[in-house]
């Protein structure tokens, strides 16, 4: 019995905890992994002789140029009703502030809506976007295009909410993007207390007034690597059947769950299916993705040079949402594929983890999905996600070894099989 | 290549998954 063999040791076996104890390795000596930091640099070599050390196949490194920015220094402070540091987080791709910083009165605004009718109040001022968190999904477009709405109404600057479904005053940090006819202005996130509570302020008519100081700078883009391992398949070697997480993160916390927890099952599939001595039909192959974090730069580049070979790829599988409790499969592809797919979770019944649900996704495998190949993304128990994303808070006592052997267990029944199976999943 | 052949029924695809349990 191959699944039971790969979920007793992943699980109870002498493999229990390993993706837990490497991953606080991992990221107790690295720490956090910026795009085009030296950190990140150093997470990838780290990656590569591990891989290699664990005796996979093709342990190798692709190249890419990712984004480079770097916040800098950056604080800002409340001088009208009352001083109050403002805690920040700046927004990645922002710019910075002129050294002597920007000090403007406050327009708090609760949307996009609230922004534009109150469009001829915005003028020279500071706006807080005060938005409730709907989902991620829905409110993440603050985020997005916080800076450039309020730079259409003449605002010098924004303070967006943070993106988060809890918080103890922390800020989020994350990906933002101007337009090229709209003025850059400087972006950052504050606590959902500080945008509550200036809410409160200015319904009350109460003036606030703001200083904002950010040394954010944007460099040339940086060379940086996709990292690959693979074992390689004993009768269909040029079909693949992928696995993946992301390497690089934000540069707060450890991200040991954004992505490291996704990153070190996927190497833990292998892991298992080694230490197994199996040898599945197809190549399984481990991408750990670089730049992530500034919307999926090292996977579109990974797609650009490998699609001329997109239909030996029988499955792209990602984790980003988390390690949590894993409640199953999201999957896309065709009928026919989710009935194998149904059949194939089957087999993880010992762990009673045996749900197929609608839509796969993943920023690193999106590009695969929309040209049609199946895709399966780890559905986990993700309700403490947006606690500790893109936040200090993202450290390795977000993870729990033992829901990291159950998701790793998924991983490696699902991909294996996949792999092994006599015929690629329909399309 | 053995790619979407469908010369087996979903039957046999369940049997050959069934091996694996």
């Amino acid at each position: 019995s191959i699944a039971s063999a790969i979920i007793d040791l992943a699980v109870h076996g002498k493999a229990q905890n390993r993706s837990y104890d490497r991953l606080a390795l991992f990221v107790d000596t690295i720490g956090n992994r910026m795009s085009g930091s030296k950190n990140l640099d150093l997470a990838i070599k780290y990656m590569y002789n591990a891989l290699q050390k664990d005796g996979l196949d093709n342990v190798h490194l692709e190249p890419v140029k990712v984004p480079h920015w770097e916040r800098g220094e950056e604080f800002a402070m409340m001088l009208e009703p009352r001083n109050q540091s403002i805690s920040i987080l700046g927004l990645g791709s922002s710019i910075g502030t002129p050294p002597q910083g920007i000090t403007a009165d406050v327009l708090v605004v609760t949307s996009f809506t609230e922004l534009h009718r109150r469009a001829p109040e915005a003028r020279g001022k500071i706006v807080v976007y005060n938005q409730p968190f709907v989902s991620y999904e829905e409110t993440v477009k603050y985020r997005s295009f916080g800076a450039v709405e309020a730079a259409k109404v003449g605002a010098v600057a924004s303070l967006i909410r943070s993106i988060a479904s809890f918080s103890i005053y922390s800020p989020h940090t994350g990906w933002q993007d101007y337009q090229t006819d709209v003025p850059k202005i400087p972006t950052a996130c504050i606590a959902v207390e500080d945008a509550e509570m200036m809410a409160r302020m200015a319904s009350r008519g109460t003036k606030i007034v703001i200083t904002l100081k950010m040394g954010a700078k944007t460099y040339p883009d940086a060379n940086s690597f996709n990292t690959v391992a693979e074992i390689v398949g004993n009768k269909y070697p040029e079909q693949v059947v992928l696995v993946s997480g992301h390497l690089d993160s934000w540069d707060v916390g450890q991200g040991a769950m954004d992505d490291g927890g996704g990153a070190f099952i996927s190497w833990e599939a292998l892991s298992i299916i080694k230490d197994l001595g199996l040898s599945p039909k197809r190549t399984l192959r481990l991408v750990l993705w670089t730049g992530e974090e500034q919307g999926g730069v090292g996977s579109r580049q990974y797609y650009e040079l490998h699609k001329e070979n997109i239909f030996d790829f029988d499955l792209v599988m990602e984790s980003d949402t988390g390690t949590f409790m894993p409640l199953g499969l999201q999957f896309t592809g065709r009928d026919k594929a989710r009935a194998i797919m149904k059949e194939v979770m089957m087999l993880l019944q010992p762990i009673n983890i045996t749900s197929l649900y609608e839509h796969g996704e993943g920023t690193d495998i999106d590009y695969w999905m929309e040209a049609g190949v199946p895709g399966a993304s780890l559905l986990d128990d993700f309700q403490k996600y947006f606690w500790f994303h893109h936040s200090q808070g993202d450290t390795m006592t977000v993870q729990d070894p033992a829901l990291m052997n159950l998701c790793a267990a998924v991983w490696a029944v699902v991909s294996y099989v996949i792999a092994d199976m006599e015929e690629m999943l329909p399309r | 290549k053995h790619i979407h052949k469908n010369v087996r029924t979903f039957e046999d695809i369940k049997k050959e998954i069934c091996g694996y349990s």
